[in-house]
């Protein structure tokens, strides 16, 4: 099974 | 005052047709270097990032820097008035709110204009650390697509590994599984176009979900070349250079085992 990530966990909100 | 005119008109109406399957409507930032665009997909696993540059269009004039909030679907329709070859006029007062856009064929014996409303849109800016990419793969778009039409045929999930052999893109689903490897041909007569060109610091294996790849390479026609950029544990960057015009990237979140 496979866990999609998301982009929030690698940028930061600028 | 925001004016821009591009002869190839054609490029803006690729780029959006490239943007709208993930973006739903977004902000496109203008300034005097040119227009900028960052939006995320719903679920919050891909960025389109979408960079115009002034110096690319045949006319470029904003006076105030503002972000033009647009639904994209409704851009695309508006867009489907263009013909092949029209050239394209964007204007928009600086406290309009709504952008006009003028069509005219090469012979200026047809011009259409369409006014879209402008919408107020919560911008979701993020800031993109410089990744130093561990393996950068530089091939054919249109090739790039067929990769993964082709494997999508057998699962969602992708996993692409770049190794001394190549690039290799797996995919296993209930049906079975399939591989397509891509090698470096930088060393042999390939034509440009074809060109594989892999530049490895360290091997790299990463999963993906096969459906945003596949909205990505909706941008094939706006340019012949993709770069691919993996890192362990980072954002996969796939990036259309559009020569003197700008470009458009996009980053995918990997899928983790689990």
């Amino acid at each position: 099974y496979w866990l999609q990530r998301q982009l929030s966990a690698f940028f930061n909100d600028a | 005052m925001f004016e821009a005119r591009l002869t190839k008109g054609e490029l803006i109406k690729k780029v959006i047709e490239a943007l709208k399957d993930l973006v739903t409507e977004a902000n496109f930032d203008i300034s005097a270097t040119g227009i900028q665009l960052q939006a995320m997909d719903s679920s919050h696993v891909s960025l389109c990032a979408l960079q115009m540059k002034a110096e690319g269009f045949d006319h470029f004039r904003c006076d105030r820097s503002m972000p033009l909030g647009i639904n994209l679907s409704s851009m695309s329709k508006v867009l489907k008035c263009c013909n092949k070859d029209d050239i394209v006029t964007l204007k928009a007062e600086d406290d309009g709110d709504s952008i006009n856009f003028m069509f005219e064929s090469k012979d200026q014996d047809k011009i259409s204009d369409f006014e879209l409303k402008l919408m107020d849109i919560d911008s979701e800016h993020f800031g993109i650390p410089d990744t130093d990419y561990k393996a950068t793969v530089t091939m054919s778009a249109s090739e790039f697509t067929r990769i993964c039409n082709d494997l999508s045929i057998l699962g969602e999930t992708v996993a692409i590994s770049v190794g001394k052999d190549g690039v290799r893109f797996s995919v296993s689903g209930e049906m079975g599984t399939g591989n397509m490897t891509v090698r470096d041909n930088t060393s042999s007569d390939t034509k440009e176009a074809d060109r594989v060109e892999i530049d490895m610091e360290e091997p790299v294996n990463l999963n993906f979900a096969l459906r945003y790849l596949k909205s990505f390479a909706k941008a094939a026609p706006l340019t012949d070349r993709v770069s691919l950029c993996l890192s362990r544990d980072v954002p996969l960057l796939v990036k259309y250079e559009i020569p003197e015009f700008g470009s458009l990237s996009y980053y995918l979140a990997p899928k983790i085992d689990d």
